[in-house]
């Protein structure tokens, strides 16, 4: 398997940090009430795949940071951090490349970190480009903008687009 | 590549049809284009649920046209596998018969990805390997492990 | 109450005369798979007060008559009829001015007809304007357009609509 | 007439608060203009869950938004009764809870109106007075009179 944790820090509904851990190949059933932050949890992990605002649920990146509740304290950032595994060393590459100095994990990081006043991509704990974190996503064959991410409601989207978006679908896979 | 686009499209087509009739027990569905001969033209859906005339499909019903998604979807997924799959409450329009057919389909992915399922159906979550309980506690979200039997 | 019975016959998956009373006050639940039926019965309400094909899940009328299952024999027309109560003679105005002949029934009914060229409007079996439905169901305080009625997946079109057709909806109740 | 517009403004807001605070136990909503005082603007509609900040009623969950949009659509209904609702599958995104608490809800309204509900949660077709069962059978819809206890 590939994705090792997803952790959420000051990310929406999640003010505590907060690791979720899906190491388990097979499949991970998340339940909870109406509001829990179920969804929440699907968000952190786009949001750090480079998903815009709109696609969140929210205006702006900076309503994604923990609101304080009711009567509780605003976080001061919002951050997220998604943990892949490399025992394989599918990432070496990008690894020896955006680091230079010689390490190679078992496991590497990308993350993504939003303030009232600035937005920023993470990997390894460090700040990167987001072209870093494209190429990640590519390695591991995984792109928030392709069909094996269902948004709450959006299942039947494919059937309700026009034909013509569906047949693009057709021509990115050729 | 006009013959590219016909292969990709006929070998999306049959992997459609294969998991309808899984979610189905039976009918048939493919794919064509809205114009023949015409790549440039939309790409049609057409299901067919057993027992039933083809029909457009706006006038299927509600879980039909979910089960119909979700086997494009995972069609999808055949051509171009990914190793995470997210799925957030597919199953809200489905009875509890098709949500059932629903998981076991999802079963067959689960060796070789990582599904994350969110649903409010238990008979899902006991399809799982493991499971994670989300609690709302003054506008605070907290994750348990939960074992289920 | 005021509704007596649905009637459908040809419509939709409704081969057969189907008589379904909702005569109760109260709460009348219908159940069954996905794919039974239970959404056209909505659609058969909805037709016979008037609403367009596009509405019914349809590209035109005609779609709406039985068209056979897979190996049966297509029906020549699609008909609902709707009943109402009229023991109160509320519709009793509406029945002199259209009946003329001093018939004062405890019960009127209304529907409409589809064939492959053709469609009617039905009061007390006889064909009439739409204007005589407008006028019934107005005299019902039931409208197709109103929000007592909502459809699979539209209940939270309130919600995703523009402020600007909302607040319209209280110029409507102003 | 723009005080018939904030007088129906009001009471509709009013109807759309108690309800929701019966759906959500607690918290708080209302209704306003998107530019005060001009009654050509939009209609915005304020809800905020209990223990919660207010926020865009975007980033509220599938279940939330549903139960808000409940609350408005009986805030119209007290404003202008009507004596037949038909909700078809409003519970879809509802946890059991929630969907009990609509059900109770509904209850209210079914002494002076017919209520006709389709649902798969069989928790509702209890509260119901009567329940129609609806078969499909080569393509053919059947629908019997269900007794359920
Ligand atoms: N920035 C934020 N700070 C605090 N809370 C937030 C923030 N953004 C969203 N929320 C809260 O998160 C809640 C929604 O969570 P989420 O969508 O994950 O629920 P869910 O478990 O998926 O529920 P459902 O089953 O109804 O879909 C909302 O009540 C919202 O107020
Ligand atoms: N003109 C027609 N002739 C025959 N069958 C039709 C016709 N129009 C629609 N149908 C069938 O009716 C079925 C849909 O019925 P309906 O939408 O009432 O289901 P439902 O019980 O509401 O299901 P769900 O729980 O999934 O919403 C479709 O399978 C469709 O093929
Ligand atoms: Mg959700
Ligand atoms: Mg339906």
């Amino acid at each position: 398997s590939i994705l090792n944790n997803l952790i959420l820090r000051g990310f929406k509904s999640f003010n505590k940090k907060t690791t979720i851990p899906f190491q388990k190949q097979g499949m991970t059933a998340i339940i909870g009430e109406n509001g829990s932050g179920k969804s929440n949890i699907v968000d952190g992990l786009t949001f750090v795949m480079g998903q815009r605002s709109s696609k969140l649920r929210a205006n702006k990146l900076s309503q994604l940071i923990y609101n304080g509740g009711e009567d509780g304290t605003p976080a001061d950032r919002a951050r997220v951090t998604v943990t892949l595994d490399n025992t394989d060393d599918r990432f070496s590459g990008i690894v020896s490349e955006v680091l230079e100095n010689g390490e190679n994990p078992d496991e590497i990081t990308i993350g993504r970190k939003v303030t009232q006043n600035s937005s920023a991509y993470k990997f390894m704990g460090k700040n990167c480009k987001r072209s870093v974190i494209d190429d990640v996503l590519d390695e591991a064959n995984m792109d928030p903008s392709r069909h094996h991410i269902v948004n709450q409601g959006k299942v039947t989207e494919i059937i309700n687009m026009s034909s013509t978006n569906r047949r693009e679908i057709i021509d990115r896979l050729a | 590549k006009k013959e590219k686009f016909y292969s990709t499209m006929e070998e999306l087509s049959e992997y459609f049809e294969e998991i309808f009739q899984k979610l189905f027990d039976g009918g048939s569905a493919h794919l064509e284009l809205s114009r023949e001969g015409d790549i440039e033209s939309g790409l049609l859906i057409k299901a067919n649920p057993p027992g039933k005339e083809l029909i457009v499909l706006d006038s299927l019903s509600g879980g039909e046209k979910t089960l119909t998604a979700i086997a494009f979807i995972f069609a999808l997924q055949e051509m171009n596998p990914a190793p995470v799959y997210v799925m957030d409450e597919i199953d809200a329009a489905l009875d509890q018969r098709r949500s059932t057919k629903v998981a076991d389909l999802l079963d067959e992915y689960s060796s070789d990805a990582q599904l994350i399922l969110i649903s409010h159906n238990e008979e899902t979550a006991k399809h799982a390997e493991q499971v994670f309980g989300v609690t709302m506690d003054n506008g605070q979200s907290e994750v348990l492990s939960i074992k289920l039997n």
